[in-house]
């Protein structure tokens, strides 16, 4: 599970049978008493019922393993959109898919206008960053502002019946294998780097000082970073530290960094391309993996930072991946269907769906007003070239597309099997 | 692998709630996705809020609230723009 705070929006996605819903009323509360946003249910904000006035909400999923060992709300689709309508006027309610197959739910309210501020001239962005069609009869607001940041679009990728043995990396009896490999190597050249630059320190000294491998003897005792060194519960003690990032200490989090490194997640986004990215990941007990990407946009300071977010289920009986993220897709310098094709061969599932959010350019206001910027022939095409290539995952079989043109944005499903 | 600069997103490692986490009984993947917009983009907060939006709310706040969804906080990466929790059930 993981939760992404912008300051102006909140994305919480969380797995098993967590109660999701449950949460929403408390967090409008919080919106309205700590961060200051505007309510307009009750007369106090130390009411106990205030609750912020969000400005546009969305939820979706997709269809459960097991719907029957869900809570609360979410014991089916049906109570979920009733304790949202109860909640928001407007929304409206969508299943994308097969119903005796894989599909997908989704719930969206329309933007609530009341709360968008007219654009101070500081903040206004120049004509060239986006299509600004100023509105003269309402002041200083433009069209681009409407629900838009720029570059709004959201891919998620959500894999089922992955193949066991490509399984087996999420796994933490897997990963120490892997990560033992991997840092006792690293250890022996951290010593050697350690050696070389104390120089008058003799290597063994050195070995011993490391109380790690004692080099050279008839009973060699590898240097286990995990049985050797961290406590009966698992967590490292301080010598651990040395060889692990401050950041990096414990079991979970060490392994999960090994995996997300082995399994080729770490370059859905490359440090190359994106040196301040960061990845946040986790392996559990006995298996399962969560990682999250924080990714500022690169050699673009004070440009949006986006995101990534994967959890996976490995066990044979429910297994499940997910990948998520509002990387824009020209920002990559790769097409969206190669993200999905290096996405799907990391977890090689049997059946996928995709969808891809985008907000669209010329907004529904617009449009009324007769306002609507004609799309070039060459954005056009662009997006025609782009959807073009989805329709081909190396190894697999596109059975649906399913386009539903919402207010603000495009959503374009897509849902492919194993050739 | 991270070329640190002064923008580099930080982490912050929760270890009391990694030890004795087990998830054998952990059975279905499929996430529910709640995504709350409180104002169009971050540079268009409304009037009265506070400067940094959602941002401004502390941690703990936030885990009041993941208590009602059965989520508990295991580390957070904080940047500029985004914060972000990976969480456990």
């Amino acid at each position: 599970s993981s939760m992404f705070v912008f300051p102006h929006k909140l994305i919480l996605k969380t797995c098993g049978t967590t109660t999701l819903l449950l949460g929403l009323r408390r967090m409008l509360r919080i919106a309205a008493m700590e961060a200051k946003f505007p309510f307009d249910n009750t007369d106090s904000v130390e009411d106990i019922k205030t609750a912020a006035t969000p400005y546009r909400v969305f939820y979706s999923r997709k269809n459960f393993l097991f719907p029957d060992k869900q809570h609360g709300p979410h014991r089916s689709w049906k109570h979920e959109v009733k304790f949202l309508d109860d909640m928001f006027a407007g929304g409206s309610a969508y299943m994308v898919g097969k119903m005796n197959g894989d599909h997908w739910y989704l719930y969206l309210t329309s933007p609530n206008t009341t709360l968008t501020p007219p654009r101070t001239p500081e903040n206004e962005r120049s004509p060239t960053e986006t299509k600004i069609l100023k509105i003269p009869s309402i002041s200083a607001y433009t069209v681009s502002q409407r629900g838009l940041e720029s570059d709004d679009e959201t891919l998620e990728v959500l894999m089922t019946d992955l193949d066991q043995e490509n399984a087996k990396q999420f796994y933490l009896e897997h990963a120490s294998a892997v990560a033992e490999g991997k840092y006792s190597d690293r250890a022996q050249r951290a010593r050697k780097e350690a050696a070389n630059s104390l120089g008058d320190l003799s290597e063994a000294m050195m070995n011993s000082t490391l109380s790690g491998t004692t080099a050279g003897s008839a009973n060699e005792e590898k240097f286990d970073v995990f049985s050797q060194t961290s406590s009966e519960n698992g967590i490292y003690t301080p010598e651990d530290e040395a060889l692990f990032p401050e950041d990096l200490s414990t079991e979970g989090h060490a392994l999960g960094t090994v995996v997300s490194e082995a399994c080729g997640l770490s370059d859905v986004y490359p440090t190359s391309r994106y040196p301040d990215a960061r990845v946040d990941a986790y392996l559990f007990t006995p298996c399962g993996f969560s990682a999250n990407g924080v990714i500022p946009a690169p050699d673009q300071a004070g440009a949006a930072t986006h995101y990534f977010t994967v959890h996976v289920t490995p066990e044979a009986q429910c297994s499940y991946a997910s990948f998520e993220t509002n990387v824009p897709g020209r920002q990559t310098g790769r097409e969206t269907c190669e993200v999905i094709e290096h996405v799907v061969n990391i977890f090689k599932p049997g059946r996928f769906s995709v969808t891809l959010f985008e907000a669209k350019s010329d907004t529904f206001e617009a449009r009324e007003l007769g306002l609507v910027a004609e799309q070039s022939a060459e954005t056009a095409k662009k997006a025609l070239v782009r959807s073009a290539k989805m329709e081909k995952i190396r190894g697999y079989r596109r059975v649906d597309r399913i386009v539903h043109e919402l207010d603000g944005y495009d959503l374009v499903f897509r849902y492919y099997e194993r050739e | 692998t991270f070329s640190p600069s002064e923008g580099t997103p930080h982490l912050t490692i929760n270890r009391e709630a990694t030890i004795d986490l087990d998830s054998s009984n952990a059975f279905e993947g499929p996430e529910k996705l709640l995504e709350v917009w409180f104002a169009p983009a971050a540079d268009a907060l409304p009037p009265g809020t506070k400067k940094n939006g959602l941002k401004a709310v502390a941690a703990e706040t936030w885990k009041e609230m993941l208590d009602l969804v059965n989520c508990k906080v295991l580390s957070v990466v904080e940047s500029e723009h985004i914060d972000a929790y990976l969480l456990s059930e």
